[in-house]
């Protein structure tokens, strides 16, 4: 078994879980927030067999898009994005961020 | 060490929290939801010492129950549940849903 | 890669949100809760190459504090604190709580 920590867009969220359920992929969906943009995203927490992980990881891509969103950066991160000035920049998020990782064990009750 | 991911639902939260402070057990909670029914459940992370792991996930046993809920599948989704109709069906909702993983490493400061 | 989970107090954030922006470190919160203080935290996902695990650790180091808080034990944990009465009790909250889990693999699109 696989643990798979998948975000995506608030806009996706509601189609990968629907879609996952179609595909009786069972999830836990947790309401998270870019570290960068500071703006809230999803974050799908998925047990699945080996054998499944490239299937459910191709029903997020299918279900995600990837956007253009606007930030302006705060006066103190000038220095990372070297604009020297509070014009809003283009910033493009991705549809689907995923990791997989191992599983030791698994109960249900 | 182990990472203990487990999903209660919200009405046994607050005991499984506080039968894990009376063994001492550290834990840290989430908000989430499950992906099939939406309803809100609750998410313990647990960072334990490797003999201590079946322990917690009996203390988790104990603490929770499982209960039937009735959902009403959303039009879209009667195809997954073929009941060609909307009328409530009856879901048996688990007392627990337990995944364990390994960590590679510890800090706290 | 490895997957970074840091459970730091809400209080110190968003200084740890913009220092790894600043180190080009991506990141996503969660809202979460101590299951002893129940009081508010905040978890950071992190996922980051093998090598720069120490460097991302120093950086939560160095932008959490430790503090104290205080806490009215509630009539049924009693028998933990052996305190038989409800007085405030001084608990000390450390600065940030970090656990490192090894990742399979990693997809963005
Ligand atoms: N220091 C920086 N300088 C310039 N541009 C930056 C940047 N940090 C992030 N970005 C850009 O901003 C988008 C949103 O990042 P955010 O942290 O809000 O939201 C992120 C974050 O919540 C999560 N994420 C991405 N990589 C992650 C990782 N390695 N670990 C944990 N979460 C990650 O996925 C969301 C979407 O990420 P995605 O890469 O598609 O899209 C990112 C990326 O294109
Ligand atoms: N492999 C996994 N990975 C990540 N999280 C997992 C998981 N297995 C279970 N969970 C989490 O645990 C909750 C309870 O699952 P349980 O299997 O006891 O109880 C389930 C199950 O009996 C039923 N169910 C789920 N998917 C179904 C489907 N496609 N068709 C019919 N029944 C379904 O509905 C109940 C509630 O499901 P819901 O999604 O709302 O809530 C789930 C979900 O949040
Ligand atoms: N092994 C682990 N797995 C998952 N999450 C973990 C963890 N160790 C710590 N955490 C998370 O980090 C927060 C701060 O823990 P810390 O040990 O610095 O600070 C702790 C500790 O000094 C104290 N404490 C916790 N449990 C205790 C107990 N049973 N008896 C006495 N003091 C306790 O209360 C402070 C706040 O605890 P709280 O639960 O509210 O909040 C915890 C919890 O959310």
């Amino acid at each position: 078994m696989k643990m798979i920590m998948a975000i995506v867009q608030d806009k996706d969220s509601n189609k990968v879980s629907s879609q996952l359920a179609k595909a009786q992929v069972q999830a836990t969906r947790f309401n998270s927030a870019g570290s960068f943009l500071r703006s809230g995203n999803t974050t799908f927490m998925i047990g699945i067999e080996d054998e499944r992980v490239e299937e459910v990881i191709e029903i997020i891509h299918q279900a995600s898009r990837s956007r253009k969103q606007f930030m302006t950066p705060p006066l103190n991160m000038d220095s990372i994005m070297d604009s020297g000035s509070s014009f809003p920049i283009e910033v493009e998020v991705g549809g689907g961020t995923v990791f997989v990782l191992p599983i030791d064990s698994f109960r249900h009750f």
